[in-house]
């Protein structure tokens, strides 16, 4: 554990409190991509399914409960409890040409053919574009709300400060996993456009709104 | 590269 992976983590979990806080605060759940919200959960279930077979820290076990649960609270949510709020209208992304490729993926590139390894390793190519419906509305809509900002500024900044604690942990330990770092470098870039508008707008409260 | 050891990241 260092430092960028801590700050990494509790960026990831400022992001879920932010995100599960706006929807019970407003009692909506407009402007979420539930899509994207589905495939959070099913990143997580996929990836923390080694909560029954690997004990790696108390700290580890925490972390992993949290996100699970809070991942289908905030599907239950969007789903059932404050479904009325949910802007399905635009939130058409298409998530099978993202499930699909990376099940393939995980398939054909991993590090061990095994069943809790290759569904690791679907976990983190889905994670990578698991953002992009929630992107996709954004685009569509031409603007979002400051609260889901600061979730998309955090839920970003996770996997962002994640690549840090890689390199630090390749200079301190000669230790590295391509398939995370790939990926992970993938899903930073992503959010690449958004961080720019956050800083550039949103931090200098104004709505982010697109250009026309 | 690792196998299973880097799984202790979240």
């Amino acid at each position: 554990m260092n430092v960028f992976r801590l700050l990494g983590d509790l960026s990831h979990l400022i992001a879920v409190i932010i995100l599960l806080q706006k929807i019970w605060h407003t009692r909506s759940c407009a402007g979420i991509s539930g899509k994207s919200q589905v495939l959070f959960a099913l990143v997580y279930t996929a990836r923390y399914l080694d909560l029954v077979s690997t004990y790696v820290s108390l700290y580890n076990t925490f972390m992993k409960v949290i996100f699970l649960i809070s991942s289908y609270a905030t599907i239950y949510f969007i789903y059932m409890k404050f479904r009325a709020t949910y802007d399905r209208n635009h939130d058409t992304f298409r998530i099978e040409f993202l499930i699909l490729p990376s099940v393939l993926l995980a398939l054909l590139i991993n590090h061990q053919f095994s069943f809790l390894e290759v569904l690791w390793t679907f976990s983190i190519y889905l994670e990578s574009v698991a953002i992009l419906p929630q992107l996709f509305m954004v685009s569509k809509t031409g603007e979002a709300e400051s609260i889901t900002s600061h979730y998309l500024f955090a839920l970003g900044s996770y996997r962002g400060l994640y690549i840090f604690n890689w390199i630090y942990r390749y200079w301190s330990e000669q230790h590295y996993d391509i398939i995370a770092i790939v990926a992970g470098v993938v899903q930073t870039v992503l959010y690449c456009d958004f961080f720019y508008l956050y800083v550039t707008k949103v931090l200098k409260g104004k709505k982010l709104q697109l250009p026309a | 590269g690792k196998d299973g050891d880097l799984h202790d990241e979240l």
